[in-house]
């Protein structure tokens, strides 16, 4: 099963988020520039673009399970998340399926994450 | 005179999901 909902501080409305560049921001201040600067600068690590396809019960009580299709290669990857888990949409911001509860958990404002978001994840970068 | 107090800084791939897609052939 997927780790216990518990709260990642970081999430938490005026966290403060280093970037790869040194430089310091507030969670909520974040922008698309900023994971797409960070993963350049920090060797190894890629920023993948990553397509909502599904959003559905998850077979684990108090989870939805999130679909994506990943990267350039399309590839399909399939996460249990909390509802509340905020994720950051490209030209959007924080999003969650779950807007009221990432408020009121993390007083993070939240879109409300939908099929067709393309969210920022990581992978690791092809060492060719 | 406002005290200091210890604020945790976290890294920013704290924040976005690793999503590795299954290696490719």
């Amino acid at each position: 099963p997927p780790s216990s909902s518990h709260l990642p501080s970081h999430f938490m409305k005026g966290a403060i988020i280093q970037l790869a560049t040194g430089e310091l921001k507030r969670v909520e201040d974040l922008q698309t520039q900023d994971f797409v600067r960070s993963a350049e600068v920090s060797g190894g690590l890629k920023i993948d673009s990553s397509t909502v396809v599904d959003i559905q019960e998850s077979q684990w009580p108090g989870f939805v399970m999130l679909h994506f299709v990943v990267g350039e290669q399309q590839s399909k990857v399939s996460i249990d998340v909390p509802p509340e888990h905020p994720f950051f949409v490209y030209g959007q911001g924080w999003s969650s399926c779950s807007p009221a509860r990432t408020a009121q958990l993390f007083s993070l404002p939240c879109h409300r994450l939908q099929v067709g978001d393309v969210c920022i994840s990581i992978s690791l970068q092809n060492m060719n | 005179n406002v005290e200091p107090r210890s604020v945790a800084v976290f890294p920013w791939h704290s924040l976005v999901p690793f999503l590795a897609p299954s290696q490719p052939d």
